[in-house]
């Protein structure tokens, strides 16, 4: 026999709950749910099967295909390969304020250091008080060189100069650091765009807060938006958080979550595993 | 968005030719469905909606009130509980050095809303000073001292020393001697599961014995927001929320978990990166945010 849609919303209503417990925005758990719908229509149910553990494991496929996007991104190889083509990787992070973007760069800055890349900085933050003293900071502990301006200056400008710098003393990667803005400031998201288009980046790195609830989906349609995001990196999952936001975020960009911070310290970078993810999450 | 905006639900009450029990039923549903987006903590959200059903099926009507004033009236009731129904100000003794404390989850807005706070009292004619007790993280002391300067307020930190504690220290003594009236402390950044760094606050709000704790909460949070908020109450006794990033789209559902778990005030928001955007809290202006 086929589920009973009665039974079925009661099982689901269980995992609904879980999901948005740990921080899956509403509107992506009821997708969910409707996906692991479809896929159960016509699918034969024996009498004696255990139907949690049937709806379990389509939950399981359905988080999956949404984590799972088609593009994996392997950093260190993409900056490899421009390395051989003698160009610098440009990276350029963006999101809401206070989500850990200055802290990701100089993580990713390691990561890259200790693969025996050369790294150059860009403080494109030229907006927030003590941004540019807070890079130049990571920067100094780092070894690498920091390209920074005057507070209010334009921030496009610094990356721009940053990336010639870069090109001039043959380095491999350019991080631009950027001011956190709010998805709901439409002059933040132009200036953001401008940023973009001057630096033609390699990768935009959404860089989101595990902590953030619902307003995880409204930031990540709003910035893709003006830019394409090209991956996202959700941090403070040490936190305790199960990383919920990054099914959000994953759901709305269609786009790989490419490293998990879990703490304030270099080394507190963590490859993504959706697997894991989902583990935790459905636990 | 379906079913997200509350007001959108009442307006079919209104409309509902009469308001029984599938009405109500379907109510609650919409209800849910909109704390739920709002972030408020989902067995929070479980339990406000079987309340608003239970005593709109059961109560017995208040004479020369409809069903329906009823039901937006307990509705509500249930809402403005955890946030009280006028706005709580922070008792600010005249003559003697004020300390407010402030603590928080990294990157929730704490050394931005200290600036905000001297600059609202110094407003006032209070002679404010900051202290920056922040030794973790880079650039603390620059971000502080560069919004302190924006309002002209003193600050005292220290570049070349790592112990929170004795810039604290100092920094009250020497704000107290010279007559300042409000002190407020900006500490670093820490969460529940940093049992080193929570201690570090605990032995700090010792140390200094601070009028008020100022809890910190940014309005995007989810799920999470109570549970950490409760490990900050247990450390250290929080006297008030301020709620920050209002000016964005969240719509503070998690911040209300928070206080309704701790039963703490929300005195103060922030809605925006300057210092001037700062304002009290108005649980009514709050409620309809909330409801969307
Ligand atoms: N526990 C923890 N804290 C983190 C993590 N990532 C960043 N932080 C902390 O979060 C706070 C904010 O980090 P920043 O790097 O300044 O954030 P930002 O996005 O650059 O902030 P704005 O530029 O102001 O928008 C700092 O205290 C960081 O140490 C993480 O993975 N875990
Ligand atoms: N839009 C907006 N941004 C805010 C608000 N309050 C703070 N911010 C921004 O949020 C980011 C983090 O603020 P901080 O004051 O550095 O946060 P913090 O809690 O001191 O961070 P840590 O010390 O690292 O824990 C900065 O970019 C601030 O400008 C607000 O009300 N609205
Ligand atoms: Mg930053
Ligand atoms: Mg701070």
């Amino acid at each position: 026999t086929e589920f009973n849609n009665e039974k079925l919303d009661a099982i689901l209503w269980d995992f609904k709950l879980a999901l948005l417990e740990n921080d899956v925005a509403l509107i992506v758990v009821d997708q969910i749910c409707e996906n692991v719908k479809q896929k159960l229509r016509g699918v034969e149910i024996g009498r004696l099967d255990d139907k949690k553990k049937i709806v379990k494991r389509i939950l399981n496929e359905v988080l999956y295909e949404i984590l799972q996007t088609n593009e994996n991104i392997d950093l260190l190889d993409l900056v490899s390969k421009k390395r051989m083509a003698k160009e610098p990787f440009i990276i350029v992070f963006v999101g809401v304020n206070g989500t850990g973007k200055t802290t990701t760069i100089a993580k990713i800055a390691k990561l890259l250091l200790s693969n025996g890349y050369s790294v150059v900085l860009a403080a494109s933050d030229t907006y927030r008080a003590g941004s540019i003293e807070q890079l130049e900071s990571h920067a100094k502990r780092l070894g690498i060189r920091m390209v920074k301006h005057t507070y209010g200056s334009d921030a496009a400008a610094v990356a721009f100069d940053a990336i010639n710098h870069a090109i001039a003393s043959g380095i491999n990667a350019v991080l631009v650091d950027t001011a956190g803005r709010m998805q709901t400031n439409r002059n933040l998201m132009f200036e953001m765009q401008k940023i973009v288009k001057v630096t033609d980046p390699d990768l935009v790195v959404f860089v989101g807060d595990a902590l953030t609830g619902n307003d995880a989906v409204n930031q990540a349609e709003e910035f893709n938006k003006y830019i394409k995001i090209d991956a996202s990196i959700l941090t403070k999952i040490d936190a305790d958080s199960k990383g919920g936001a990054s099914i959000s975020i994953a759901y709305v960009t269609k786009k790989p979550t490419m490293y998990l911070g879990i703490g304030q310290s270099y080394d507190d970078l963590e490859q993504f595993n959706p697997n894991f993810l989902i583990e935790k999450i459905l636990a | 968005r379906l079913g997200s905006s509350l007001t959108d639900a009442i307006r079919k009450i209104i409309k509902a030719p009469i308001v029984d029990e599938s009405v109500v039923n379907e109510l609650v549903k919409d209800f849910q469905r909109a704390l739920l987006q709002a972030d408020v903590k989902v067995q929070l959200v479980l339990e406000i909606s079987e309340k608003i059903r239970k005593r709109t099926l059961n109560e017995q009507l208040p004479r020369g009130i409809s069903r329906r004033e009823h039901l937006i009236k307990v509705i509500y009731e249930e809402l403005t509980t955890f946030l009280g129904d006028i706005p709580a100000q922070i008792r600010i003794n005249p003559g003697v050095s004020n300390i407010l404390m402030l603590v928080g989850v990294q990157g929730s807005g704490k050394t931005t809303s200290a600036a905000k706070i001297a600059r609202y009292f110094q407003k006032r004619g209070f002679k404010t000073a900051l202290i920056c007790a922040d030794t973790f993280r880079f650039g603390a002391f620059h971000q502080l001292q560069q919004l302190a300067d924006k309002t002209n307020v003193p600050m005292y930190g220290d570049l070349n020393e790592k112990n929170s504690f004795k810039i604290a220290k100092k920094g009250i003594e020497k704000f107290r001697s010279e007559g300042y009236e409000i002190i407020i402390l900006d500490t670093a950044g820490r969460h529940k599961n940093e049992e080193s760094l929570i201690k570090d606050m605990k032995e700090l709000a010792h140390i200094v014995n601070p009028d008020e704790i100022i809890l910190i909460i940014d309005a995007t949070i989810g799920q999470q927001a109570s549970i950490q908020a409760e490990a900050f109450h247990e450390a250290t006794k929080i006297g008030s929320v301020f709620l920050t990033k209002l000016d964005g789209s969240a719509r503070g559902g998690g911040a209300l978990s928070a206080v309704a778990s701790i039963k703490t005030p929300i005195k103060f928001i922030g809605m925006g990166e300057g210092i001037d955007a700062i304002d009290t809290f108005v649980p009514s202006r709050f409620v309809g945010r909330l409801l969307g």
